[in-house]
């Protein structure tokens, strides 16, 4: 589908892509996470989109298994959630991704 | 108003209150750390409840200046959220304010 495209290109162009929900704390802690590393991510907002975010929230189960948000991107590699991009952050291996990604 | 009583009731008669959404991980944070601290709080699920959630949570933010969930009380006395709470277990305040409370 269109959206679909749409999604792979977002993911496949940004070095850090993050789908979120404004009002949602893991959202926000995965965002500073990145701001404090100085990364600047692609956010997609899911509940400012009217009814293309539950669409778009459906695709990315389609394509990550991921139903839940945050959806975490780095050089177009799935990483997972707030969780499991903290748990990367806390192992050392978060700036070496980054850098890969061509981010810091 | 009679859904304002009937918060006020519900936080006076349990001694662990936790206004909570389902889908919302802050949320099963703090309902996690009361399991694991032996206690069962009383929880209800705001977003479960149709157009109630969006009245109860405009209640609570009359009585507690809080706006958001997980909205904890312990002996009727309003906590805070999810961060408030686990501040308050690490500095090791959250076990006693329980036993006074009557929960452990
Ligand atoms: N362990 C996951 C938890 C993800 C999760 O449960 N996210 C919630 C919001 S905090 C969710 O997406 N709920 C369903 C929804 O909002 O559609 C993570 O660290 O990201
Ligand atoms: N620091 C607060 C954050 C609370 C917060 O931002 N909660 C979000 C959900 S995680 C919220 O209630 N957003 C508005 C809403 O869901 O109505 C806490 O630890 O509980
Ligand atoms: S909605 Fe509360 S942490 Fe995501």
């Amino acid at each position: 589908s269109r959206l679909e495209e749409n999604v792979k290109k977002t993911i496949s162009e940004n070095p850090v892509v993050i789908y979120s929900k404004t009002w949602c704390s893991y959202s926000m802690e995965v965002k500073d996470l990145f701001k404090r590393l100085g990364v600047e991510p692609h956010i997609i907002e899911l509940d400012e989109l009217g009814p293309q975010g539950p669409q778009l929230q459906k695709i990315l189960e389609r394509l990550t298994g991921q139903h839940t948000v945050p959806n975490v991107f780095i050089g177009g590699r799935h990483i997972g959630g707030c969780t499991e991009t903290v748990r990367l952050h806390r192992k050392g291996e978060l700036t070496s991704l980054l850098s890969e990604a061509g981010s810091s």
